[in-house]
């Protein structure tokens, strides 16, 4: 043990065991997690070569025999909570990505949460045991954020009771979805759907792109990997085209709005419930942030304690680096930004899933402000990271710069999320949107409740200029 | 009245009052630019595009008070007192280094004056010295272990430089003791020299 970090935790004033247990909201689950965690770590199967040193064909390859090992070993071991799963894959993940994740982070919670029962007894069990591996596609080669701007279409033929799926142009083709380019056989397509002449907006279709047992792209599918780019060099983001491809009617996702074999539409209770998925995904990004701003945050004060340079008093010994107050004045704040955001994430998940039972039981109040919520604080909490662990890089002087430090791994596996589930920006201005209708609402005197029931006691509302 | 007369910067709950009413107050300016924007314009969505910086400000300040709001809450959930201290030190740097900041937003609105704001970057560098000694501890509580974590830089024991150099030693590169170019490019090169 380096002897500087020997003394700094005989310094501390607390027992950090006692706040790892109330980080994993108490001691039984902490030791769960470690245990979970040294089934990996002692486990050869997980065993490969620092993934720094190797090519993207030879990183793709390591990622894709870890996760195929990581499904076998959750099935071995008996592991269903979905937390456990999150422990088991963050440990096998470390800084970097796996192309069969968005088939367990994605896929499968849209399955979930826009499936039939019907749906689900037929493509849940084959997803979550990979014998069909499911990524999601949305986002096209010209359109993101913007959803409504989505040109893919869906188009019912009631004669063969099918969906004829088309890219029209170059724009709409699939562009980004990660696990898209080779990895997944399956994709949820997000499709304006067409019946009887009419648009009814985005709907999700479960669309098969390769053949079981031989993988190849089956006809009509154009599919592959959208090539290099700034890190992620793991994820096969990929590509897809589709010509003309027909689906039948029951691979519509249909718990809310349904398609009737003569093509009638039957609209969903509320056009928010098909954002379900990326309120949950994003309800989950606030957690993500606060995880890897702890990383970065662990790995620079630490080795901020480690290295000692130049002087504060002359003659005497080079002191640790963290006894500037420069220093300092970088890193503890982004600490207790760590600790803020992590409290936050916990908040979020509890919210969402208080939520979504009540919107199971048909209760859609809370939704508006779920998602507005969602989307403000994703952006909030992924911008403030975003440059955090930047700081926290730049504070490790020159080794910052090398893998070996962990920071341009963690940067750049962490910085999609400032554009993917909705760029911030966009995503600030939905949660404006929510903030201007309750501010609307308070002063037309209704009060308005939750995280904005400050505006009912606006001074301007109170206090109405009176005619002198 | 509702709102605070004075905010206790030593106070989280009463530090999440002042990001409340920063909260409100962007909000509300928003809200009335958009109005303005609106009768100004023919259509409500080119208002809105005009309104859009303020109504970014409102939201992240919105978005700022709620995470206050929530760290402060968690302190009333902690039982051990030596963590409730050193969380709540953290949760008053986060805080008061978010205010200074964001300086602009509380002076402008009136929630803090600028001696209040004097207090507060004082009150931070305070803070940093208080926090010093648990640094590390803090970290440690995130329970990374070193292969999750994947960094020589960060390792729990500490022994950075040995195994730096350990790590660099067996990058590729270094596979053999002179890289292949060296005979294709550079010594017909300096044979001809």
């Amino acid at each position: 043990m380096n002897p500087d970090l020997r003394r700094e935790r005989a310094a501390a004033s607390f027992n950090p065991e006692l706040l790892t247990h109330i980080l994993d909201h108490g001691p039984q689950n902490t030791r769960r997690r470690r245990e979970i965690e040294n089934l990996i770590l002692n486990d050869p199967d997980f065993q490969h070569e620092d993934l720094n040193f190797l090519t993207r064909s030879q990183r793709y390859e390591v990622a894709v025999r870890k996760s195929a090992t990581l499904v076998k070993k959750i099935r071995e071991f008996g592991i269903s909570d979905p937390d456990e799963i999150m422990w088991f894959k963050n440990l096998h993940r470390i800084n970097f990505v796996d192309p069969v994740s968005l088939n367990f982070s994605m896929f499968i919670p849209t399955l979930l949460n826009q499936a039939t029962r019907a749906q689900q007894e037929k493509w849940l069990h084959p997803a979550q045991e990979l014998e069909i591996i499911g990524t999601y596609a949305q986002t096209e080669l010209g359109h993101g954020t913007h959803l409504r701007g989505l040109e893919t279409t869906a188009t019912y033929d009631p004669e063969t009771q099918e969906f004829v799926l088309n890219s029209p142009t170059v724009t709409s083709i699939k562009w980004w979805p990660g696990g898209l380019g080779k990895t997944s056989s399956h994709a949820i397509v997000l499709a304006q759907l067409y019946t009887k002449g009419k648009c009814y907006g985005l709907h999700a279709f479960i669309v098969p792109i390769r053949e079981l047992g031989t993988h190849k792209p089956l006809p009509g599918i154009t599919v592959g990997d959208i090539g290099p780019k700034f890190g992620y060099d793991e994820m096969d983001n990929g590509y897809l085209k589709m010509d003309h491809y027909r689906i039948p009617r029951e691979n519509m996702l249909m718990k809310y709005a349904q398609v009737k074999p003569d093509g009638t539409y039957v609209k969903p209770v509320s056009n928010k419930l098909t954002y379900g998925t990326m309120v949950f995904v994003r309800s989950f990004l606030v957690g993500e942030s606060a995880r890897s701003l702890a990383k970065a945050c662990t790995i620079a004060i630490r080795y901020s304690a480690v290295r000692r340079q130049s002087e504060i008093k002359p003659s005497e010994p080079e002191p640790q680096i963290l006894d500037f107050q420069t220093q300092q004045y970088k890193l503890f704040p982004l600490l207790a930004t760590a600790y803020a955001f992590h409290f936050v994430g916990k908040y979020m998940k509890e919210t969402y899933h208080r939520i979504n039972e009540g919107i199971g039981q048909g209760d859609l109040s809370e939704l508006p402000e779920l998602h507005a919520l969602t989307a403000g604080l994703k952006a909030f909490t992924s911008w403030t990271t975003n440059s955090a662990i930047e700081a926290c890089r730049m504070a490790c002087g020159g080794h910052g710069y090398s893998h070996c430090s962990g920071l341009p791994n963690i940067y750049v596996t962490f910085t999609p999320t400032c554009t993917f589930e909705g760029e911030n920006t966009v995503m600030m201005l939905q949660t404006a949107r929510f903030l201007m209708k309750s501010y609307e609402q308070a002063q037309s005197g209704k009060l308005v409740c939750g995280m904005v029931s400050y505006l009912n006691d606006l001074p301007s509302q109170r206090i109405q200029p009176q005619q002198v | 009245a509702v709102w605070p007369a004075s905010v206790d910067i030593c106070s989280p709950d009463s530090l999440t009052e002042a990001y409340k009413l920063r909260a409100a107050r962007l909000v509300e300016i928003a809200a009335k630019n958009l109005q303005t924007e609106v009768s100004h314009r023919k259509s409500k969505e080119v208002a809105w595009n005009l309104t859009s910086i303020d109504l970014v400000r409102a939201s992240e300040a919105h978005c700022h008070y709620v995470v206050v709001k929530l760290f402060t809450e968690q302190l009333l959930k902690i039982q051990d007192k030596s963590i409730q201290t050193v969380l709540r030190n953290l949760c008053l740097l986060y805080s008061l280094y978010g205010i200074s900041q964001k300086a602009g937003d509380f002076l402008q609105e009136n929630i803090l004056t600028g001696s209040q704001i004097t207090q507060v970057h004082q009150r931070v560098k305070e803070l940093l010295t208080v926090i010093r000694p648990d640094a590390v501890a803090l970290v440690d509580a995130f329970d990374f272990q070193d292969v999750s974590l994947g960094s020589v830089l960060g390792r729990y024991d500490g022994n950075v430089y040995e195994n730096l150099f350990e790590w660099a030693k067996s990058s590729p590169l270094n596979k053999s003791e002179v890289h292949e170019s060296y005979y294709k490019y550079l010594k017909p090169l300096q044979s001809k020299l």
